[in-house]
């Protein structure tokens, strides 16, 4: 079965491409923004440390920003899932392009991603898009990425976070916040796959999402076939996305209390 | 629902019910 049927998204993406009127915050690698796939959309930079475009096209974390890119925003006839390419598309980098080795998941600190949080909120993003881990926790961070979630909460912005890739029982600080929507990765069956994490937390607020081979944008024009709990993520974004453009008077709590049904 | 397993995400669904607020 297709991915995007699997989740029942193929009406949906009929209906509508998406509004730019609703801003997905995209808190990654950078994005090879020059890709023919990915010039149609409405990508807009929010650039923190590090630029919004990849410079080294064959790092880890351009892959992987261009990748999850591909699934929300590419051109609807790219072999990517293509979810909303008329949606806005704001991208926050947060992964160095100097990492070196082939991670799953790339990580960021906790106060790396308060701070990226806090930024796509003030650029009127309604939904944000987490498909990474955290590295180094500290008690301290942890409470300022727990204010940045609150402050989420507060201004109705809704945030879709990867479960995990450790095969593990549990939540993290970021899947436990009761404002945030972990992200389990599925095989094309709906079962969930090996590696991705499970928990009582998870299960009880979370949602299922195609994560196991799937075809999308690579970096360098070329096509990929990736999985895990980081590509499950833009399945949940991208139906949030395109619901609030079917129906942008809707609050945050009436689109997850929808999802959640 | 008590799983440790999150149900499926249900785009057409989740259209329905906002369809049925939103009129």
């Amino acid at each position: 079965m297709h991915p995007t049927e699997l989740v029942k998204l193929t009406r949906l993406m009929q209906r509508t491409q998406g509004s730019s009127d609703i801003r997905i915050g995209l808190i990654d690698g950078p994005v090879a923004t020059s890709h023919t796939d990915l010039t149609n959309g409405h990508l807009q930079e929010i650039s923190g440390n590090n630029g919004a475009s990849c410079t080294r096209n064959n790092s880890n974390a351009c892959l992987h920003g261009t990748f999850i890119a591909g699934v929300l925003a590419a051109r609807r006839t790219s072999p990517a899932p293509a979810i909303c390419p008329d949606c806005t598309l704001l991208i926050r980098p947060i992964f160095s392009e100097s990492t070196s080795g082939r991670e799953h998941m790339p990580s960021a600190t906790p106060q790396e991603l308060a701070g990226a949080i806090f930024d796509c909120i003030n650029a009127g993003a309604r939904v944000i898009n987490l498909s990474l881990a955290l590295a180094q926790p500290s008690t301290r961070e942890e409470k300022l990425l727990d204010e940045a979630f609150n402050r989420a909460l507060s201004r109705g912005v809704l945030i879709a976070a990867a479960a995990g890739n450790q095969g593990m029982l549990g939540s993290s600080v970021i899947t436990r916040h009761p404002w945030v929507i972990p992200v389990v990765a599925c095989d094309l069956r709906g079962y969930p796959i090996n590696e991705s994490n499970l928990g009582s937390t998870i299960g009880t607020r979370g949602l299922s999402a195609p994560g196991d081979n799937i075809t999308g944008l690579g970096a360098e024009g070329q096509i990929l076939t990736m999985g895990g709990t980081s590509v499950a993520v833009p399945f949940v974004t991208g139906a949030i996305a395109l619901l609030w453009s079917q129906f942008p008077d809707a609050t945050a709590a009436q689109i997850k209390l929808a999802l959640m049904s | 629902r008590g799983s440790v397993v999150p149900p499926l995400l249900d785009a057409e669904s989740a259209w329905q019910i906002l369809s049925t607020v939103n009129t």
